[in-house]
């Protein structure tokens, strides 16, 4: 059966069957690197990070990097035209992803990107709450908890100042946008899932 | 297979990337 990478992390869901598998884990790490880079760059800018511990801060990104992409790249996920774009730069429609064995992660994603844009937040809001996104103390194996609970109550209380300053008239948002945590995580454990089962293909 | 960011090779690419960042704090 022919394999495809349905993840717009790659280059495109295309797999090249003469290629072996360690070949095609390698050609998707190297698509995705990038991606992880900038989201590191962008935690070692966040007021405070850089004075978390070093297990700290690994552990930070290695438990909430797909979060942050998630956030980062909403829209590649076109909700109106209900097409995907990859990393190479073309589009593939739901139907022909799912046909290539795209799983309700997909569906998934699709609702979060679209509530999410929806809410129509700026670049400097969706900077924030990435950075909130990014600094949770209740990730796995955090050292120091309080560090990383006090950097956390700092960032959310920038987030409510500046969603309150911007959007006086809709309160809403800032609980809307703290909902989307838990919608990450769930993302988060069933992208997981996904990856466990390709590994043990 | 617990540790999906470590089988991606996900810490590896964290790791090098902070690399730069912490050597010059510990200078």
């Amino acid at each position: 059966k022919r394999m495809h990478l349905v993840c717009p992390m790659n280059t495109s869901p295309h797999v090249d069957p003469q290629k072996s598998g360690h070949e095609v884990w390698e050609e998707f790490s190297h698509s995705f690197t990038p991606a992880v880079r900038e989201v590191v760059e962008f935690a070692k800018k966040i007021p405070g990070f850089r004075d978390l511990s070093q297990h700290d801060q690994v552990s930070l990104l290695k438990a909430g990097t797909f979060e942050v992409l998630v956030v980062r790249f909403a829209s590649l996920f076109d909700v109106k035209d209900r097409t995907v774009t990859f990393l190479g730069g073309k589009k593939y429609s739901v139907d022909t992803l799912r046909a290539m064995g795209a799983s309700d992660l997909l569906n998934s994603m699709f609702d979060f990107s679209e509530k999410l844009i929806n809410l129509g937040l700026s670049e400097e809001e969706m900077s924030l709450f990435t950075a909130v996104v990014l600094v949770s103390a209740d990730r796995s194996g955090i050292e120091n908890v309080n560090s990383v609970e006090a950097l956390q109550e700092t960032l959310i209380r920038a987030l409510r100042s500046l969603i309150t300053k911007n959007h006086p008239n809709e309160s809403a948002i800032f609980t809307k946008l703290l909902l989307k945590l838990p919608d990450l995580r769930s993302l988060n454990n069933m992208h997981s899932e996904q990856l466990l089962a390709f590994k043990v293909h | 297979f617990n540790d999906p960011a470590s089988n991606l090779g996900l810490e590896d690419i964290i790791r090098k990337a902070l690399m730069g960042n912490l050597e010059e704090r510990q200078e």
